[in-house]
């Protein structure tokens, strides 16, 4: 999805 | 991880502690605005729902757990200690923060990757810390007069937003499937926010004189 790219992140 | 991101989390995390330091060092919050602080906390809390399902890194699950723990310890003192939350200004934070609350939770309700518990609290958390800041910007704004930590305090967490802005272009360049979008948006109206404060920063930075905001 678009907003899971980010979920590494804090 | 790139150096923007590093650098992003660092300048957070020393937000976090230059107030820690001013609430033991002052055993006073005069100019901190609690209705940010809650906010704050609740960001953390509702974002990291997936720190005991999904594991990433040591650095990771540490760095959620300290910015659980700090932003918690920090409303704790505002509210309840005896000294420190006799300073705290609750006249002039009279913010509606409860509908940035609600606001955002409409739209994690209806922008959001998928309809689970998790990801609709995750979307809720990028929103709601785009406009946690209000509160404390309309609280400086308000008593004019900021001393110098707080003003470091909201310095360097203008800094972080910098940095993960410089952090998300990296990636955008150097990563295949790296797309923002609402995330994207969400972080530029958030360091939007912060320009005007860093304007009136930088003017007393300039002129070594006490940061002053325009009534």
């Amino acid at each position: 999805g678009y907003m899971s790219a980010l979920k590494d992140e804090l | 991880m790139n150096i923007f991101r590093f650098a992003g989390d660092m300048t957070h995390l020393i937000s976090i502690l230059v107030l820690l330091l001013k609430i033991y060092a002052t055993k006073s919050c005069a100019g901190i605005s609690l209705k940010t602080q809650e906010l704050y906390a609740l960001v953390f809390v509702t974002r990291y729902l997936d720190l005991f399902t999904d594991f990433i890194s040591v650095y990771n699950s540490v760095m959620k757990v300290v910015f659980i723990l700090t932003s918690s310890a920090i409303v704790w003192c505002m509210r309840r200690h005896r000294i420190v939350k006799r300073s705290y200004d609750q006249a002039l934070d009279t913010f509606r923060h409860l509908f940035l609350v609600l606001g955002c939770l409409v739209l994690a309700l209806i922008v959001h990757d998928k309809f689970t518990f998790q990801e609709v609290f995750w979307a809720f958390s990028i929103y709601l810390e785009a406009v946690a800041i209000l509160p404390q910007l309309v609280l400086l704004q308000r008593s004019g007069n900021v001393d110098n930590l707080t003003g470091q305090y909201v310095f360097f967490l203008g800094a972080y937003r910098a940095f993960y802005i410089l952090n998300w272009i990296y990636r955008y360049l150097t990563e295949q499937h790296f797309r923002l979008w609402i995330s994207c948006i969400s972080g530029l109206v958030q360091t939007a926010l912060y320009a005007d404060f860093f304007y009136y920063y930088y003017i007393s930075w300039k002129n070594n004189s006490k940061l002053q905001l325009p009534s």
